[in-house]
């Protein structure tokens, strides 16, 4: 199964990660 | 004439089977030597006749039925010799699960269904945005000319993944759908997808703090959506039974879509009663809407980050 996020946020926002890495609920996707 | 009618149609299928094969296979390695020599080769993916071929395969069926399957309660003796092959399999870490004895678990059903220790994940205070789930990151990044990346060089269609922008007034006349969606300037639009592995925990949270709005469900196919299916399948969470989240968080629209697959085609959302994913019957390229903003609720559903937001369940 899959979760997809689809959102708006400020030009600025960057994701905190790498593509094919795992992740924990929890953990941080990105900052503005 | 005689002899063609006397040809048995099973070597042909082997012949032209292994012919299609070979090919298939002669191009992946031209693809790899391409790749290695830094040259960027675009993913193959699956044309017109092997998507159809894929989508006929009744997925819904087989999950209805490995769904049936694993409801069944286990005899204790069977329990722990079972969820150990499945443990050992998917590679599932019982130390986070809120229980740990297997005997506890009646079916892999309810079994699949665990929930965690509440300090195994602690929710980032930090940041506004948090990953809803345990997984893997297939994709992310910013959404452009209205196309979303499942995979690196695969897309699909934004307006046919979330379906026709009707769940709330439109009050300019936006030059694109994807411009419908971003409600204030300077802001653009992003996407994350994450893939929950057979070995994962499977419930899912609230990845920031919003307000609800509305629930579009489709329902569809339940082909895989492991990355591999993902870098073959374009369109793929497209085909697939669905079901997607709208509202708004502090920074204007947000949404979190559930995409179902074959042995996982149920999806529940906690405080949505009425959803029913994976029916029997539905009408192909169907949806159906429910509002959560009412008279006496002009809010919709409001989540705090890291609230229990639904799970997916098996078949």
């Amino acid at each position: 199964s899959t979760i997809v996020l689809l959102f708006e946020a400020p030009r600025d926002f960057k994701f905190s990660l790498t593509a094919g890495q795992k992740i924990h609920f929890g953990e941080p996707l990105g900052t503005m | 004439k005689y002899k063609m009618a006397r040809m048995r149609p099973l070597p042909i299928l082997i012949a032209t089977g292994s012919g299609y094969l070979g090919y298939d296979q002669y191009g992946r390695y031209k693809d790899r030597e391409l790749q290695k020599l830094g040259i960027e080769v675009p993913p193959r993916v699956a044309n017109e006749l092997q998507v159809t071929i894929y989508k006929s395969i009744p997925t819904r069926l087989l999950s209805r039925a490995w769904g049936r399957l694993n409801q069944v309660d286990l005899p204790t003796w069977l329990r722990k010799p079972i969820y150990s092959l499945y443990i050992w399999t998917f590679g599932v870490n019982m130390k986070e699960a809120a229980v740990e004895d297997l005997q506890h678990y009646r079916n892999l059903g309810e079994f699949f269904r665990r929930k965690l220790k509440p300090q195994a994940r602690p929710v980032c205070d930090s940041h506004c945005v948090i990953s809803p789930a345990d997984g893997k990151i297939l994709h992310f990044g910013r959404v452009k000319n209205c196309e979303v990346e499942q995979v690196k060089g695969v897309t699909y269609s934004l307006e046919t993944f979330l379906g026709p922008y009707t769940w709330t007034e439109s009050l300019d006349d936006p030059s694109s759908f994807q411009d419908l969606l971003v409600t204030k300037e300077g802001n653009e639009l992003f996407h994350c997808v994450v893939y929950l592995a057979p070995g994962d925990y499977h419930c899912f949270h609230s990845p920031t703090d919003w307000r609800v709005a509305h629930r579009r469900h489709f329902p569809g196919s339940l082909m895989s959506v492991n990355p591999g299916v993902a870098r073959w399948i374009k369109e793929l969470f497209c085909h697939n039974e669905r079901v997607v989240l709208s509202g708004e968080w502090t920074h204007g629209f947000f949404s979190l879509t559930a995409v179902g697959a074959t042995n996982v085609g149920s999806i529940r959302i906690y405080f949505d009663k009425e959803l029913r994913t994976n029916n029997p019957r539905y009408n192909k390229g169907s949806y159906n809407d429910l509002s959560y903003v009412s008279n006496n609720n002009r809010e919709g559903v409001t989540m705090r980050k890291g609230e229990h937001l639904g799970e997916f369940n098996l078949g």
